[in-house]
């Protein structure tokens, strides 16, 4: 994969220059400094130029360019594929009605993102409804219920029981009758040491049969990202990534560590508080952020 | 005898690996190894008699805890009860990023102040994220603390001058701001902040930040110290994370204490911070 896209790429070019051992070894210096100050993992640092070292020892690089920038570009390509390559992320919603549920760690924004996806769903002409099943964070209920109002969404969330997995039933209940086309469940923060509620999410699962679960990663987290997401899909599938706060100077290195762990497609980034601050993923943009 | 510089470079370098793996930010796992690299150098190790691996780990625990030996472990309590004598009400200011907790502390501060017999109101000073209000209203209603509030788009200055202003007719010994989170790159909103700062002359300014924070850690720290004064911080969820390294970046850049942990989302899930013991985590 990463031997075959450079392969690719010298074929296509004209005019080649040697890479010394020491400078190589240099520029793998400086290149793992800045994928490490990006949140990428050790591992993930030391085996990409391991890899790299291993090919190019003694090897050759097109004239004109910096090895440095070569070898980025490398990287660059390398990274976008693991993202999904150059097709944007399907976003379409299939099929009719749908159900999208939400999770994700304590804080990381999944009531903003909910409410930011309800608007983004609206503005193509889906009729979406927004469920709170969270009855555990004081005021939940009613910062969704005010962000659908803002939006125009309808909105179901606690009357009064504390069971989550009757707030989801009985809201599913109600925008099924409604003719809701996209229905999102928001969920209460949760880690992988919160043992009853990671137990609880699994239990939710299995009575919402969501079409979707989207995991809501805080771009500003480190490696954390990566071990909630494994952890989180020992209890429920994990098929698309809503990446949050891409507004802070966070490279994402997280992010991208999740998507590694999860297999699972980044759809859309949050780029502020505001409901329309929302943008569906571009996989390019992201990485050169990432490689800074 | 003296360790070998070759052994030197391996132990910082494993300890640099090491650093990282736990989230402290590239450059000051880079500082700190450098502090070590110089106590290794100087390190004598017996010949015989001893067990060297142990000298070695020591010595390095040690230095770490050399780079923030002039940090104090502060007894918030006491340092609260300091300042109450000379003043009441004291006021309290809670700032920082996003999502990371401020809220929550501000319940778990109300409780364990009440709990020490003082009064506390709440000033809802986040007046922009929806249902802000209504969050801190539900842990006032919880906790038996009044909650001082205007309308959603009011000037947060205003609420502070308010809450204080009641708390002084009321003889409260206690104001907990609650501001809205704020992301460090936003410039309108950091000026809206030096502005509160200024407005509600904190007896203590609290910065509150989750322990899950990668190297972004650095660049929040180093942006809130441009706009305001923090004296203390709060980390939080540290039971998501025990090992957080974000707790040493943040140690190593801002230099001030940490006051506690936040280890859940129960009002009494705040313990003390102690640097020796959070040093021998995160070393393991
Ligand atoms: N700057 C910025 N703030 C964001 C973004 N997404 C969410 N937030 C903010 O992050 C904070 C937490 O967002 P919430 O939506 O309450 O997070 P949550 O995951 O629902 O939190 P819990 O339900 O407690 O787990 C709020 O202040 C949001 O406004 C973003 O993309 N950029
Ligand atoms: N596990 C755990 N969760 C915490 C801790 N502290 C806060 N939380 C959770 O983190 C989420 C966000 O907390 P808030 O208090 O709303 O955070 P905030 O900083 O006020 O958020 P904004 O005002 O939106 O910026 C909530 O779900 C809290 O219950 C902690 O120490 N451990
Ligand atoms: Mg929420
Ligand atoms: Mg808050």
């Amino acid at each position: 994969n990463l031997i075959e896209s450079f392969s690719k790429i010298v074929s296509r070019i004209k005019g080649l220059v040697y890479i010394d051992d020491e400078t190589l070894r240099e520029i793998l210096k400086e290149i793992q400094r800045a994928l490490l100050k990006a949140d990428v993992s050790v591992e993930v640092v030391y085996n990409l130029t391991k890899n790299i070292e291993k090919r190019f020892k003694e090897s050759k690089i097109p004239q004109g360019v910096s090895p440095k920038d070569y070898l980025l570009y490398v990287i660059y390509n390398e990274m976008v594929n693991i993202l999904g390559g150059d097709t944007p992320p399907p976003v379409e919603i299939a099929k009719r009605p749908y159900k999208l549920m939400l999770v994700g760690i304590e804080g990381c924004g999944k009531t903003t993102s909910a409410a930011k996806l309800a608007y983004f769903y609206t503005r193509k002409r889906l009729k979406v409804g927004l469920v709170q099943t969270d009855i555990h964070r004081p005021g939940a209920r009613e910062q969704l219920r005010q962000l659908a109002e803002r939006i125009g969404a309808p909105f179901y969330g606690d009357p009064g029981h504390h069971d989550p997995i009757k707030i989801a039933q009985e809201g599913l209940e109600k925008m099924l009758r409604e003719g809701v086309d996209l229905i999102i469940i928001d969920t209460a923060g949760r880690h992988k040491s919160e043992q009853e509620l990671m137990e609880e999410i699994k239990r939710l699962y299995d009575v919402v049969k969501p079409d979707e679960v989207m995991l809501v990663i805080d771009a500003t987290s480190g490696k954390q990202a990566a071990a909630q997401a494994e952890a989180f899909m020992r209890y429920v599938p994990i098929n698309s990534i809503f990446i949050t706060k891409m507004d802070s100077t966070a490279r994402g290195g997280g992010a991208l560590m999740s998507v590694i762990k999860t297999g699972a497609r980044i759809k859309f980034i949050g780029t502020g508080e505001d409901v329309e601050e929302i943008e569906v993923f571009n996989p390019r943009r992201f990485v050169s952020r990432l490689l800074g | 005898t003296k360790l070998s510089e070759d052994k030197i470079t391996k132990l910082c370098d494993n300890l640099f690996i090491q650093l990282v793996e736990c989230d402290v930010a590239v450059e000051v796992s880079e500082a700190i190894v450098e502090s070590v690299k110089a106590e290794l150098a100087n390190l004598k190790i017996p010949r015989f008699g001893v067990d060297k691996e142990k000298i070695v780990r020591e010595c390095i625990r040690r230095a770490i805890l050399k780079v923030i030996e002039d940090i104090p472990d502060v007894d918030f309590m006491e340092l609260v009860k300091k300042i109450h004598e000379e003043r009441s009400p004291v006021v309290i200011l809670f700032l920082g990023p996003n999502g990371y907790g401020k809220t929550t502390t501000i319940a778990k501060i109300g409780y364990l102040l009440k709990n020490a017999g003082y009064s506390v109101v709440f000033a809802a000073a986040d007046t922009f994220r929806a249902g802000a209000i209504e969050q801190l209203e539900e842990h006032g209603r919880r906790l038996g603390i009044k909650v001082v509030k205007h309308r959603y788009g009011a000037d947060p200055a205003a609420v502070i001058h308010d809450a204080i202003a009641h708390a002084e007719s009321k003889g409260i010994d206690f104001v907990l701001v609650d501001t809205a989170g704020r992301m460090h790159t936003d410039v309108n909103l950091m000026d809206e902040l030096k502005k509160i700062y200024r407005v509600a002359e904190p007896d203590l300014s609290v910065f509150v930040a989750d322990a899950l924070l990668g190297n972004e850690a650095l660049e929040v720290a180093k942006t809130y110290s441009k706009y305001v004064n923090v004296d203390g911080l709060i980390i939080t969820k540290v039971d998501a994370y025990p090992k957080g390294g974000s707790i040493l970046t943040f140690l190593v850049t801002l230099r001030k204490p940490i006051y506690f942990l936040g280890v859940g989302q129960r009002y009494e899930d705040l313990i003390p911070f102690r640097k020796e013991w959070f040093i021998n985590q995160l070393l393991g």
